[in-house]
């Protein structure tokens, strides 16, 4: 996997061929399972780190539910690389790895994802198909179990936020939530989107507070400035709802609500200029500076079991 | 193989709560097919809506009308698709001659 090109986009053969070439590399470290397959057939692979032990505190890393959002995939492949040839020889995330395991998601969307490559670069959904309607796929994050169908989703198949017939209709989130479940030792689950530049913590569905919004902000406030210590880019962090917008049925709202404390959804670059359309020199840069934060809350994970 | 030939993505920044009303129904209007790429909350967010070149327009036009300001994010969204697209196959080429 070294001579990967980390700076350039790639398909999903292309990222499912790498997945297997890291795990022969890391044979000790890195396996590739698979969790569930896709509206069409696709099989949705996940990477885990393990050094060994039983149903470890785990730490989950999804990237690209929204299969646009493509410097999100981009770096969930970078980041898998940095955390496998890192151990051993980083002493943060060999420590770590040595108590902990952690999955990572890149492909979160196959179906989306190779629609973004094929047919139509700017798709956001799953591809299954709804009665009654020509238009196609679910917003699978507004699909979760967490205020299904309130305000922030909605209920036409044409929106772009369609939240679907039922909270986990789609595959893709149905096979997340199986896993979490049936694993159920997950002590961290961040969801990595694109873009404006955002760290957020529960929840979306409702201004309520989390009970442990102190933490969760505290947490996000070290985690940001890691983040731009490296080429100063500005994030905001705060509640989904107190930041952005309502959203029902989203992703971190469920897995707060699992017992997950530690439930973060990024926003990566950039700030408005490409939009979704992130050129691909940015690729590493975004990773870079997503990873420290990334780090800042996996060893706070690590340090604060619950 | 969508084409977004001529669609542009606007940078629209609302000065009021009424203006965000405004857009979010705007938005809604099913005709002319905008796509939100990121949502405004309150005034001086900026929101960043992809618009077909068929409805340039209509939605330039609502948005002049009313005050609300805006900028051109994206001039062609074809125009940047088609220059990812021909670095994605450079970088491939490029790979296998390396291989």
């Amino acid at each position: 996997t070294n001579s990967f090109d980390y700076a350039n986009y790639h398909t999903l053969e292309e990222i499912y061929n790498w997945m297997d070439e890291l795990a022969s590399e890391y044979p000790h470290l890195v396996t590739k399972e698979q969790i569930g397959s896709s509206y069409e057939g696709r099989p949705l692979y996940i990477l885990k780190f393990s050094t060994g032990g039983n149903n470890r505190p785990s730490i989950w890393i999804d990237t690209g539910i929204h299969s646009r959002e493509w410097v999100t995939q981009a770096t969930g492949v970078w980041m898998a690389k940095k955390i496998a040839s890192d151990y051993g020889n980083d002493e943060s995330i060999t420590s770590i790895l040595d108590q902990m395991d952690i999955f990572i998601e890149i492909v979160t969307n196959p179906d989306g994802f190779h629609f973004t490559h094929t047919k139509n670069r700017m798709w956001r959904k799953t591809r299954s198909i709804n009665a009654g309607t020509s238009c196609v796929g679910v917003d699978p994050n507004r699909n979760w179990d967490a205020g299904f169908g309130g305000p922030g989703a909605s209920s036409q198949p044409c929106s772009e936020t369609y939240r679907g017939p039922r909270a986990n209709s789609e595959k893709e989130v149905k096979a997340i939530v199986d896993f979490v479940q049936a694993h159920g030792n997950i002590k961290a689950f961040v969801s990595i989107h694109s873009y404006s530049q955002l760290l957020l913590y529960p929840y979306g569905y409702t201004s309520t507070p989390v009970p442990d919004k102190q933490e969760l902000h505290d947490l996000a406030q070290r985690a940001v400035s890691a983040l731009s210590s490296l080429y100063g880019t500005s994030y905001r962090y705060g509640s989904i709802i107190t930041t952005i917008y309502q959203a029902s049925g989203g992703t971190i709202d469920w897995t707060y609500k699992q017992g997950i404390k530690y439930s973060y959804t990024f926003e990566l670059r950039d700030n408005g200029r490409y939009g979704f359309l992130l050129p691909a020199n940015q690729i590493i840069p975004t990773a870079q500076e997503t990873w420290l934060a990334v780090k800042v809350i996996m060893e706070h994970t690590r340090d604060n079991p619950y | 193989n969508d084409s977004f030939i001529g669609d542009q993505v606007l940078r629209i920044t609302a000065n009021s709560e009424e203006q965000i009303y405004m857009l979010k129904d705007l938005a809604e209007l099913d005709h002319l097919q905008l796509d939100v790429w990121r949502e405004a909350v309150k005034p001086e967010d900026s929101m960043d809506i992809h618009v077909p070149h068929s409805s340039l327009q209509t939605v330039k036009a609502f948005l002049e009308s009313h005050g609300i300001s805006y900028s051109v994010m994206i001039e062609d969204v074809q125009s940047v698709v088609d220059h990812e697209r021909a670095e994605m196959l450079a970088a491939r080429s490029t790979a296998q001659i390396r291989s």
